[in-house]
């Protein structure tokens, strides 16, 4: 529980009626994405650690990943994995029938769901890919999930093709290279 | 050269010869009205010779009381189908676009837009802020409603308040109001109803129309307090590209409550992703 402390801290911060509105300076502002970057690796962290423990230890490295920058069609874990695993939590208290969308970096997937069944998913060209960076995934793809309330359940990629071209030089999100002048 | 019809299963949507929405019908309910949706800006008050109160973090304050349209003529539009989604890419400048999403088994529209960066002038710049708005012929005689933090809907009368004698002197700002989860404008049959994906200030300035602040660059402080223009920039330091969506039903008036109260909780509470490597031991992860 305290290792969510900073997590909590930054969203308890993002609270702020100046946060939620922007009507603050631009340094504050980076500042409070800071915070929020430095929450979600905390989170992260718990998330593994209870994966490690549900899993008698078998799984003791950083393999859960979030992928936050999706919003700008980028996943790093989909770039680098062929074939990956993706957990869809549902946070609603109602069961959910959706479609969820993926940064997808080769040419063909098979989906299937946690019992094997193939899934009809879908690949689409990534829209505006001359407006956005250039690590951005090429396809996106879509994939229905059912999730029961306040559950999630597990689907399977199998990705071929490869695509997307490691050697092209990648933009760094500077408030994930930001250090503090200090660490205060 | 013509007008295209594109349906999905539940939706269908018509757009014009120069790419714009025209119509939506509901396939299952039959419901059907004219829609338009196309994006403009107001220019805000601050630049040369301006001295009074300008348009920044706190204010908004355009200079006229009709916004402008993006660009005139034809839009770029680009139709993707598949068996789960249509995506219809709608291109109106380099720097606003929009993916038209229609999914299988659902009976709204989605608006994905995104814009940005908003151009800035060389000299004497002039704040933009930018509007997404849906037109059609709903008789919502001067009222709307909009969401109190997404619990109750507030009737909203144009050009009036209930607290204070309204005074006519900013036609459009004065009838903004905050929109945290949706909006909608009805008439005795009718009803529109868009939902957003954050916070966003919100209008009905004609009846049967819709309009949703989705982006704003500001070029001159408004004097209350930041001390600095909003022109907030990402990591390339130029202005902020921003994303977001929009869904979007007609409905009847007496249906369209059931439909927004658990289409707002889907929106708020979107499916969170985390991923891992598939790995030999995929058996125990199973």
């Amino acid at each position: 529980r305290n290792n969510l402390n900073v997590f909590r801290s930054a969203l308890a911060l993002l609270q702020h009626h100046d946060a939620v509105t922007g009507t603050a300076k631009q340094l504050v502002t980076f500042d409070y994405t800071k915070r929020l970057s430095m929450g979600w690796d905390d989170g992260e962290i718990v998330l593994n650690n209870a994966l490690s423990k549900l899993s008698d230890n078998k799984f003791n490295a950083t393999i859960c990943k979030l992928c936050r920058l999706m919003n700008e069609s980028i996943c790093e874990s989909t770039s680098r994995m062929s074939s990956f695993a993706v957990i869809v939590f549902n946070p609603d208290s109602h069961p959910k029938s959706s479609v969820i969308r993926i940064p997808y970096y080769r040419l063909a997937a098979e989906v299937t769901d946690f019992t094997g069944k193939l899934l009809d998913s879908q690949l689409s060209k990534t829209p505006f890919t001359s407006l956005i960076k250039i690590d951005a995934s090429p396809y996106q793809l879509s994939v229905p999930v059912q999730i029961p309330a306040l559950g999630y359940t597990t689907i399977y990629v199998n990705g071929s093709g490869e695509v997307y071209s490691k050697n092209r030089g990648k933009q760094r999100n500077s408030w994930k290279t930001l250090k503090p002048e200090n660490n205060e | 050269m013509k007008s295209t019809k594109i349906s999905s299963d539940c939706i269908e949507l018509l757009f014009d010869r120069h790419g714009y929405l025209k119509a939506i019908k509901n396939l299952k309910t039959g419901i059907q009205t004219p829609l338009r949706q196309e994006f403009l800006y107001y220019e805000g008050t601050g630049s040369w010779p301006f001295t009074g109160q300008a348009s920044g973090a706190y204010i908004f304050r355009p200079t006229e009381a009709n916004p402008k349209p993006l660009k005139p003529g034809s839009i770029f539009l680009q139709v993707e189908k598949g068996p789960l989604v249509i995506n219809i890419l709608q291109v109106y400048s380099p720097w606003i676009s929009q993916v038209i999403r229609l999914y299988k088994g659902k009976e709204y529209v989605e608006f994905e837009w995104m814009v940005g960066p908003i151009p800035k002038e060389q000299n004497n710049p002039i704040t933009k802020e930018i509007i997404t708005r849906y037109s059609t012929n709903i008789a919502s005689n001067g009222t709307f409603y909009t969401d109190s933090n997404g619990r109750q809907m507030m009737k909203r009368r144009r050009d009036y308040s209930a607290s204070y004698i309204y005074m006519d002197t900013e036609p459009v700002s004065a009838n903004y109001y905050p929109v945290n989860s949706r909006i909608f404008v009805k008439d005795s049959e009718l009803q529109l109803t868009v939902l957003t994906d954050r916070s966003e200030g919100g209008t009905s300035l004609n009846d049967g129309q819709i309009e949703l602040m989705i982006h704003r660059r500001a070029f001159y402080d408004d004097g209350y307090g930041v001390e600095e223009p909003l022109d907030e920039y990402g990591d390339n330091k130029q202005g902020l590209i921003a994303s977001g969506k929009h869904w979007l039903f007609v409905s009847n008036t007496k249906q369209a409550a059931s439909i927004h109260r658990s289409l707002a909780f889907e929106m708020l509470y979107q499916p969170i992703l985390t991923f891992f490597p598939i790995i030999k031991q995929d058996e125990i992860l199973k």
